[in-house]
């Protein structure tokens, strides 16, 4: 009883045999794996998440972006970047320019262009790629519920928000859809919603293109969170995609209703919409859990912002 | 960063996709 609690080897303690029993229960998950059989993901619970969401991501995120936007000086570019080339595997043979010390600061090397054959955009198919990046899950929106990765669901109305932007498309809707938000957002009879999920890591092109024909005629944006939306992360936590802070763009291609998000993340918290100029995120002016429309039509234009499959889009920055 | 596409398509429209493969701009996600 008269032994000083000491708080440090504690705590040491205690992370370390959490750590540990982690360890473990991702083991004991593999093995179950090798044999074949299917192992739901481990999700966070309420307190785990609220625990995570009391870090200052955006705070941490613009001053990681202040940081990267500090000219470097010439003879230290080639190391710096040097060492991030060889940490996320970047392939700079790509790149528009290969010179290393033609980037001024690592923003400007994250936003890095690819050189215009690098990426030969597919004629013969409606959808592409908007980005390099990693599939995490893809398929057909059942019951209002969207998969950001097997298992993991969140809600397709908290993710898109309340579904206010119907002056802007002209769309012929039945009194009884009303009830149902998956059934507003599918126009024509016979068609389905569908949806996928790309993840680009540190180390990709993080520049992103139309991935279709189609008019945008609506710009939703959400401040949030900036978690980390690594597939483990997304594994773990629950409607992560409805935390963080996002840029949801909405219009029509030739078969109804099509939309992207780009969803920002702890270290790229800025999202940028080349075409909008209006458009600012990850700024301390907004607050969490509101959002901000905008509308591409106006008088003067009755459709929206046009874009062609594989245009230049927008990027996502450092902070 | 992550980039969710999410659309209207005629229910025949099938991704050519595994989940976790990598793919770049500009790659076809599927065909109707």
């Amino acid at each position: 009883l008269q032994a000083r609690v000491r708080p440090l080897p504690l705590l040491i303690a205690t992370g370390s045999g959490y750590l540990g029993y982690n360890q473990y229960e991702r083991y004991k998950d593999r093995n179950l794996e090798k044999l074949g059989i299917e192992v739901p993901p481990r999700l966070a619970n309420e307190l785990q998440v609220n625990i995570y969401k009391t870090i200052p991501t955006r705070l941490l995120s613009r001053a990681w972006g202040r940081l990267n936007q500090v000219d470097l000086p010439v003879w230290l570019r080639k190391p710096i970047y040097s060492l991030y080339i060889w940490t996320f595997g970047v392939n700079m043979k790509e790149a528009a320019v290969e010179d290393l010390q033609h980037y001024k600061n690592l923003g400007e090397f994250f936003r890095r262009k690819l050189k215009p054959q690098a990426r030969p955009v597919c004629g013969s198919h409606c959808v592409i790629s908007p980005a390099d990046g990693k599939i995490l899950h893809f398929g057909r929106v059942k019951n209002c519920e969207v998969e950001q990765v097997k298992g993991v669901t969140y809600s397709l109305e908290t993710f898109l928000g309340p579904y206010t932007w119907t002056e802007s498309l002209d769309i012929n809707r039945h009194e009884d859809d009303h009830n149902n938000f998956q059934n507003l957002l599918v126009t024509k009879k016979g068609n389905d919603l569908f949806h996928c999920v790309v993840y680009l890591a540190p180390g990709d092109y993080h520049c992103f293109h139309s991935p279709t024909d189609w008019r945008v005629s609506h710009r939703r944006h959400f401040p949030g969170s900036l978690m980390s939306v690594n597939p483990g992360i997304a594994r773990w936590i629950k409607e992560l995609f409805c935390h963080n802070e996002r840029v949801v763009l909405s219009g029509e291609w030739r078969h109804g209703f099509f939309s992207l998000t780009a969803v920002g993340a702890t270290n790229v918290g800025s999202i940028r919409i080349y075409f909008d100029k209006e458009l600012r995120t990850n700024n301390p002016r907004y607050s969490k859990g509101s959002y901000n429309d905008f509308s591409y039509i106006s008088n003067n234009n009755q459709e929206g912002v046009s874009l062609r499959k594989g245009e230049h889009l927008g990027e996502f920055n450092l902070g | 960063s992550t980039i969710v596409l999410l659309f209207e398509a005629p229910q025949d429209f099938t991704f050519n996709l595994t989940a976790g493969q990598k793919i770049r701009f500009g790659e076809p996600l599927g065909t109707m």
